[in-house]
């Protein structure tokens, strides 16, 4: 997946750095310091719809429907999360107690057009 | 970017950064409240000791990754007799996952401190919730100790309950053995050591219970 830059105007995946300290947070959330909270973004034109920003397959697929049925397809395609990992925090509850735990698809590795 | 640049996405006018900023910020919480299941952040009341929550950190390194689907919780005894530092001491835990959740390891950490040579017989026994004073609480296990420093004993996860209030109160009692292997009669000479950096907690895992596991436990 491209990573955004400025003038990126294709589906890409903006990378941001939230740190605890800034939400406030380091006080209960004793482990990462920090987590990223990054996000699609991006146009998806009909050529690009169903190019998952990882794998070839799926959008040929995708592509070759689309040539075959309707050169200028009604609905838009978009860029979305098509790759997510967990992420694992350490953190205070109400009681005093520390709690590990894994929160699921929480980072996003990679976007795609839908 | 700039104030004239279009949202690459829908076309409208770009954020100003400080807005995409806050913005931002602000779906981080959500989004991390939402992943702990958590309507607000907690408020801690009563933090534990930063030395015991070093420990405690160390222990639950993250990176080494947490049971699929669980918790690993790490909760510091409040002793609640006086004298702290015996072996007869009764330690109260506060957990109200327990309510909620099905608890498939425990184990309770006991600093103890250099003691007369001789091997430590320890008994834990837990006041079961609801189970009026005066009556003996449930004998929970029984370890023998012969080092001082931590000592990780197991405790059968089955026995563990909550109070309705998410209390959990473990009693000790320990003596030491004779050469025989009887205990001594008397009072406790050991010593636990329950200060701020050795203070005793208990290392659980957890997990939700799955749905309709209700069903099979009620019938």
């Amino acid at each position: 997946t491209p990573i955004c830059e400025p003038e990126t105007l294709l589906c890409c995946r903006r990378d941001y750095y939230v740190d605890f300290q800034e939400l406030g947070w380091r006080d209960w959330i004793l482990q990462p310091e920090g987590y990223q909270l990054n996000y699609c973004s991006g146009q998806c034109p009909p050529h690009l719809a169903g190019s998952p920003g990882i794998a070839a397959s799926f959008h040929s697929t995708v592509f070759n429907l689309l040539k075959a049925n309707n050169p200028s397809p009604a609905g838009t395609s978009c860029c979305v999360p098509t790759a997510r990992r967990p992420l694992s925090l350490l953190y205070l509850d109400g009681n005093g107690n520390v709690v590990k735990t894994d929160v699921p698809d929480m980072v996003v590795e990679a976007c795609g057009c839908s | 970017e700039g104030a004239g640049s279009a949202c690459p996405s829908c076309g409208g006018p770009a954020l100003a950064l400080q807005a995409e900023r806050a913005l931002v910020l602000e779906l981080a919480k959500q989004q991390i409240l939402k992943g702990l299941h958590l309507t607000s952040r907690p408020r801690i009341t009563h933090p534990p000791p930063q030395a015991a929550l070093s420990r405690a950190v160390l222990r639950l390194q993250p990176g080494t990754v947490a049971p699929r689907k669980g918790e690993e919780v790490i909760s510091f005894a409040t002793t609640t007799d006086s004298s702290t530092s015996t072996c007869s001491s009764m330690l109260t835990f506060q957990l109200s996952t327990l309510q909620s959740h099905h608890l498939y390891h425990a184990r309770l950490w006991l600093h103890v401190l250099p003691t007369p040579p001789g091997t430590l017989h320890l008994r834990i026994f837990q006041r079961s919730p609801g189970r009026r004073h005066g009556r003996l609480p449930a004998l929970l296990a029984e370890h023998q100790i012969n080092a001082p420093g931590w000592h990780a004993l197991i405790l059968p996860s089955g026995g563990l309950r909550g109070e309705e209030s998410g209390t959990v109160k473990l009693q000790l009692d320990c003596r030491p053995l004779k050469d025989n292997g009887t205990a001594a009669a008397g009072p406790p000479r050991q010593r636990l050591d329950t200060a701020a950096y050795h203070r005793p907690f208990l290392e659980l895992k957890i997990r939700p219970y799955e749905p309709g596991a209700g069903r099979t436990r009620r019938r």
